[in-house]
């Protein structure tokens, strides 16, 4: 996080705000709702109160102006710029401006107003943009889905407040870091010759052109995906990526979700009801055989045949010696299935049924 | 990749300058940045903002720098004066 050059803050926790005016992408009750609970998610975690009023000077006014609004920094119309606040102080200090020119939303499409109060609000109260992507106070425009504050937001409201009165301390998620020696993923496929890694809310990809590991929002590529993944695979052949969680599934061409989905598990695939979730998932490219893993057993799914292959399920550790009890993860790149349990990874040859190498689970990464 | 059109080239250095001046206090003097230019207050605020955004620092306006300058995102006056 990064607090405002000169450290500017609210000397009085109990704070007043005032919407002077409404946008009319939105009913009114919407805008509200937005506001107040922009405000909810950092008095969730500090000292900080605020209470809304109806008329007179507050001490967190808010607006929605377009173009030149006379505080030395104009809108610039639809996109670009979609808001700005002023650092805490007096007058206009701590005050929001929304860009009337964009779309105000309360849904995944752009730009959702309770997303965006949210990191305005942050700057209202002493924060400047932080560079962790994961947090509320990254400058760019990012919708995940939900708007929750980041550990990352909570440390630095925190440092210039001090910590909530609640007993409990809050604590919010923290972003993936792909050098961390006890990274963990929930899932990891090939998607179009690439291989992307899924954790949390995120998405990683390791790609030859860039010196960089891409690190961003699942939403970025799949908004309709949520979040907390726990299996995925790519079927080549049908250039087709799917993607898991709890007894539903999620099928994709690229970035364009296929007619229908999700659909469950169950019905889809042939898996026993008592199945909740897929620990983990890969297509055999070769064979056609898609292996499901589920605690202890797996199953295995014919893609051509579109059923379950009799005999199953059959135990991990029989027929993929070594691998243990729970996969996290399982992808297959030149014929090699790469298991992930933990911070360990596996490079397994299908073909002799051996281990033949063991890493870290982030190994892909060049730390 | 097709090579990008001068057309094309003109309006990212136009945005790259307008950036830099909203978002990293670059000074206008008015005039469009110059190519092949490796030092100066341009190089240096790209160089900034590339290491903000974790992408790599080149000081240079390469694709993935343009495509983050081109997300919409807050706006600078975080600071009243």
């Amino acid at each position: 996080f990064v607090l405002t050059p000169g450290n500017p803050q609210w000397k009085d926790t109990n704070l007043t705000y005032r919407i002077e005016n409404y946008t009319p992408d939105l009913p009114r009750a919407d805008v509200d709702h937005a506001i107040e609970n922009a405000f909810q998610l950092w008095s969730n975690v500090s000292p900080l109160t605020f209470t809304k009023v109806f008329e007179g000077q507050a001490d967190i006014m808010i607006s929605f102006v377009r173009g030149d609004h006379h505080d030395n920094s104009p809108f610039d119309g639809p996109g670009g710029n979609l808001a700005h606040a002023f650092q805490p102080g007096p007058g206009i200090g701590g005050d929001a401006h929304f860009d009337e020119d964009e779309r105000w939303t309360n849904n995944y499409l752009e730009y959702n107003l309770y997303r965006v109060a949210a990191h305005e609000l942050g700057h209202s109260l002493g924060l400047s943009h932080s560079t962790d992507i994961g947090a509320l106070m990254y400058p760019n425009y990012i919708f995940s889905g939900d708007v929750q504050l980041s550990q990352d937001d909570i440390s630095g409201i925190q440092a210039i407040y001090g910590p909530s009165p609640n007993p409990i301390q809050p604590t919010g998620p923290q972003t993936p870091q792909t050098c961390d020696n006890k990274l963990t993923f929930d899932a990891v496929t090939t998607i179009r010759g690439e291989v992307m890694f899924f954790k949390d809310r995120f998405y990683m990809r390791a790609n030859s052109f860039y010196p960089e590991v891409e690190l961003n929002f699942i939403s970025v590529f799949w908004p309709h995906l949520p979040n907390g993944l726990q299996a995925a695979y790519e079927v080549v052949d049908r250039d087709e990526i799917r993607f898991f969680k709890g007894n539903k599934y999620w099928a994709f061409q690229g970035m364009k979700m296929l007619h229908g989905y999700p659909k469950n598990i169950h019905r889809s695939f042939g898996i026993p009801t008592t199945v909740k979730s897929i620990d983990a998932a890969v297509s055999d490219e070769n064979t056609g055989k898609t292996y499901f893993f589920v605690a202890k057993k797996y199953w295995r799914y014919d893609e051509y045949k579109q059923s379950m292959d009799a005999g199953y399920p059959k135990m991990i550790a029989d027929d993929f010696p070594g691998i243990g009890n729970k996969v996290d993860a399982v992808f297959q790149k030149d014929g090699f299935f790469y298991f992930f349990l933990g911070t360990r990874q596996y490079k397994f040859d299908p073909k002799t049924k051996r281990i033949l190498s063991l890493q870290k689970a982030n190994s892909w990464f060049k730390c | 990749f097709p090579a990008a059109t001068s057309e094309t080239q003109e309006q990212d250095e136009e945005m790259v300058q307008k950036y830099l001046e909203n978002y990293y206090n670059l000074k206008s003097d008015g005039k469009q940045i110059e190519r092949r230019r490796n030092s100066g207050p341009v190089v240096e605020k790209l160089k900034q903002m590339q290491e903000f955004f974790g992408l790599e620092v080149t000081g240079k306006p390469d694709a993935e720098t343009l495509n983050k300058m081109k997300e919409p995102r807050c706006g600078v006056p975080d600071v009243a004066q």
